[in-house]
């Protein structure tokens, strides 16, 4: 799993 | 950014407005669940940590203030500023069997053992659950006022709109976010009950929400 997934979602 | 999103997020601002508005104008928070807003704001708190650490976009960062400061607000008018008209006694889901598990499930399935990304997956699982006390207080009393019932709505409809836009994401970019999208079908399937009874009844006029 990728775990430097931007987290762009609220 | 895609439309499923940006009327997923909207729906979930409509909602937290609604139930705000709902108890600031009624000056009572009669039948809501206190211990699910309260739930709300730590999903919030421990998700929105990187508010400090990164900066996405405006929209990002204003939503996010938006969300806490609603959030904190809702639990402030239900516990201290109306708490004489808050129903504690029909309010007794008891919380520490979701926190447990969730806070359990975080530290063994994530994506990094790293203090934002666990606290990010402990807010993605409990967000799952959180609204479990509220609609445990409703069968409890039976009933729900039509205000109430719409802020369910558009709280439930905005998780699955989230779920088309992890559709259109993985189409479109490739993008699939295990944990979120699990999370999100948990989430919204525990609302399938509620929207059957939304449409049959609520939408039918009958304004309160009575359960069978």
């Amino acid at each position: 799993a990728d775990s430097e997934k931007d987290k762009d979602e609220l | 950014m895609n439309i499923f999103r940006l009327l997923g997020d909207m729906c979930h601002l409509v909602a937290i407005i609604i139930l705000f508005l709902k108890i600031w104008r009624s000056k009572s928070c009669a039948g809501i669940s206190g211990k699910s807003q309260v739930l709300f704001a730590l999903v919030f708190t421990t998700r929105y940590l990187d508010l400090f650490t990164s900066f996405i976009s405006v929209y990002n960062t204003v939503m996010k203030v938006v969300f806490l400061v609603l959030a904190y607000a809702t639990v402030y008018l239900i516990y201290l500023r109306f708490r004489s008209t808050y129903n504690s006694e029909s309010d007794s889901f008891r919380v520490e069997f979701l926190l447990v598990p969730v806070a359990g499930l975080s530290f063994l399935e994530n994506y990094a053992f790293a203090p934002l990304e666990i606290l990010w997956t402990f807010s993605i699982y409990l967000e799952s659950v959180a609204i479990l006390p509220q609609l445990f207080m409703i069968t409890k009393t039976g009933e729900a006022e039509s205000i109430t019932t719409h802020y369910l709505f558009f709280l439930g409809l905005y998780r699955a709109l989230y779920l088309a836009n992890w559709v259109w994401r993985y189409h479109t970019e490739g993008f699939f976010d295990q944990i979120a999208v699990v999370s999100g079908v948990v989430q919204t399937i525990f609302y399938c009950d509620f929207f059957y009874l939304y449409f049959t009844k609520v939408l039918r006029g009958s304004g309160k929400m009575t359960l069978p």
